[in-house]
């Protein structure tokens, strides 16, 4: 299900389990995904919708499911 | 909101973000 793959993805950044994702584990993944250290930074900037640095499920799965939908809307 | 226009603007990217973490799912053995 969907929420199962949100909670899949968020703990391949959220390596540490700690609950969140930070920029630096976000950094991490730069090499892992074929993206630039500057995407990651978009993207992290981009789900962090409350800009406070942590992105937590909730903000990553709205931010998922944004993807999915406008996917299939547009 | 500045926030809305970045989050528009940066759509792609984050399309690209999910389907690389999609793909590095099924794609690794």
């Amino acid at each position: 299900t969907i929420q199962e793959k949100t909670h899949e993805f968020f703990q391949m950044c959220d390596i540490e389990s700690k609950g969140f994702i930070t920029r630096r584990d976000m950094q991490r993944l730069n090499g892992e995904i074929p993206l630039s250290a500057d995407e990651l930074e978009n993207v992290f900037d981009t789900l962090d919708s409350d800009g406070n640095g942590y992105l937590t499920l909730d903000e990553f799965s709205s931010g998922f499911s944004e993807f999915l939908f406008g996917r299939r809307v547009s | 909101d500045p926030n809305m226009k970045a989050g528009a603007a940066n759509e792609g990217v984050l399309a690209n973000f999910f389907n690389s973490l999609l793909s590095k799912k099924t794609g690794s053995p």
